[in-house]
């Protein structure tokens, strides 16, 4: 603070020795960091996520960039959560799968765009159709609520996306997303590839945080 | 702005990098793999005061020394070696939920330094 009279912050050089600067520094900067990701402490990984996962995931995404640059300011109050899916209770058929947000997730921020990603392969030599039944289901309801669905025309093995609407950014935003796949055509259960090794479903979520009223001084 | 070389006690940016493994941060963070943080150090004679970047030229300088003396005697108040550009850092983080996280913190990297 260049108005108080003490000494200049960037003056310390003839006050400290090396090793205690750099300590402070590294104290600094660890400080810096956390403060401004709003954690009290690093994250311990409690549920961790495979570096293949990881690395086909960071793959979908690349390149799916906006086409439209935002503003500056706007740009540094965005971030995007890519979370994996745990899955649930699951039957011949139908498959449940459980997303986790929480922190910087809940509260203050807003979900502005929700991605579904899932893998899918039909068996070797089958040329078929699958049809898909994505279910958002009402988070923390005993009932599982069903808020909205979409139907999803599947015919080839690969990586496949679906735009969730506002139910499951909203769902998100609670903390909580809850997904049921039906398939609903007479193909094996086994084709669709749920949870093994690079092939695990993930929601990427594009986050903005809200509330923050900009004052202009005139 | 300036980078911190040789015996020079001048306004500067001196380099410095946290690498993430190095405090143990690597099993969290997933990219980058240290944060180049630098900071300024070094002496704002008042001459230099107001001079993002030192001494423009010559004359700008002499301006500012003569400016310099007009003030120092109604006004004590230093001049300090600041930041003058910053850029964000961009991280991709796991968060408390094992989730990804990809993120730009504003203002994190210190790019140049100059004399208040």
């Amino acid at each position: 603070n260049p108005k108080t009279d003490g000494p200049c912050p960037a003056c310390w050089d003839a006050t400290f020795d090396l090793e205690s600067q750099r300590e402070l520094l590294l104290d600094l900067a660890k400080k810096s960091i956390l403060d401004k990701l709003h954690l009290s402490q690093r994250p311990t990984l409690s549920r961790p996520v495979s570096r293949g996962a990881l690395k086909t995931a960071l793959q979908r995404l690349r390149g799916r960039r906006r086409e439209t640059l935002l503003e500056h300011d706007q740009r540094q109050e965005e971030y995007e959560i890519i979370s994996f899916a745990d899955t649930g209770l699951s039957s011949i058929n139908q498959t449940r799968l459980e997303f986790h947000f929480s922190g910087r997730t809940t509260g203050g921020v807003e979900v502005q765009q929700t991605r579904f990603m899932f893998f899918v392969q039909f068996p070797p030599n089958a040329t078929q159709t699958m049809n898909i039944r994505v279910l958002v289901l009402r988070p923390y309801d005993t009932n599982l609520t069903l808020t909205s669905q979409y139907l999803l025309q599947v015919d080839a093995s690969g990586w496949h996306q679906l735009l969730l609407g506002p139910e499951a950014q909203a769902a998100c935003s609670q903390g909580h997303l809850t997904l049921e796949l039906v398939l609903e055509s007479q193909a094996a259960h086994s084709s669709l590839i749920l949870g093994g090794f690079s092939h695990r479903p993930f929601v990427a979520a594009q986050v903005r945080v809200e509330g923050k009223h900009r004052v202009r001084r005139r | 702005g300036i980078n911190c070389q040789g015996a020079s006690r001048m306004c500067c940016r001196q380099e410095f990098f946290v690498d993430f493994r190095e405090i143990g941060w690597h099993d969290w963070i997933i990219q980058p793999e240290g944060y180049a943080m630098n900071f300024c150090t070094g002496q704002c004679p008042l001459h230099v005061a107001g001079m993002p970047g030192i001494s423009a030229s010559f004359h700008t300088a002499v301006l500012n020394l003569l400016k310099a003396n007009a003030a120092s005697s109604t006004a004590g108040g230093g001049s300090c070696c600041v930041p003058t550009s910053r850029r964000p850092l961009s991280l991709l983080y796991y968060d408390r939920d094992s989730n990804i996280v990809k993120t730009d913190i504003p203002d994190m990297v210190v790019e140049a330094c100059g004399c208040s």
